[in-house]
């Protein structure tokens, strides 16, 4: 991906990002 | 705002993470994906107990070359992911067009494959185990990482409850 750059502001983003989709409440409505 | 996602890379960055499932057929290049028998043998791996035997039995694995039988087990994936969204997960995908099989299964269009296998992404990202496909995918070169994400949010944006 050319339009990405490996920095620590990069490597925070896609860790939160992530990290608040493991906490999200998803799944089953059952 | 929800960034553009370039389809074509976006294709070839899921292959990277379909590679991860460790399906038994073979699953190196975008063609390899275009029967759906890869696709189908992931989201089994994702749920097996929706996607059990029976569900996988409908899914011819010799295919050759043939593109209508491509296309017949495309969009038994593809209804399989729509019934999986609404059944299991509980939400529905809106202001997503469905991906094109005819273009996958005639002329491999590597740009409908991207958004199947974000269907599949978002299948995986939801699911019961959820939590296993995430560390996965957080253990993958960044560059993967970030069009996974970039395609994850488009998609959220367009699910409702």
């Amino acid at each position: 991906n050319p339009q990405f750059r490996s920095t620590a502001a990069n490597e925070g983003v896609l860790a939160n990002f992530f990290n608040s989709l493991l906490s999200k409440k998803t799944g089953s409505p059952g | 705002n929800v960034a553009t996602v370039d389809r074509v890379e976006l294709c070839e960055s899921l292959l990277t993470w379909i590679q991860t499932f460790n399906v038994d057929s073979p699953c190196q290049t975008v063609e390899d994906l275009t029967n759906g028998v890869v696709m189908a043998q992931v989201l089994q791996k994702i749920d097996p107990s929706f996607f059990d035997e029976n569900w996988m039995s409908k899914v011819k694995t010799e295919v050759g070359d043939n593109w209508r039988l491509k296309v017949s087990n495309l969009k038994k994936v593809i209804k399989g992911i729509l019934d999986y969204n609404h059944q299991v997960l509980g939400q529905q995908i809106n202001d997503f067009a469905i991906p094109d099989v005819n273009l996958i299964g005639e002329i491999s269009d590597a740009a409908e494959l991207g958004r199947m296998l974000q269907l599949i992404l978002s299948c995986a990202v939801n699911c019961e185990q959820k939590h296993e496909y995430i560390q996965t995918i957080m253990g993958m070169e960044e560059s993967v990482q970030h069009v996974v994400m970039t395609a994850i949010q488009e998609l959220m944006s367009k699910e409702t409850p």
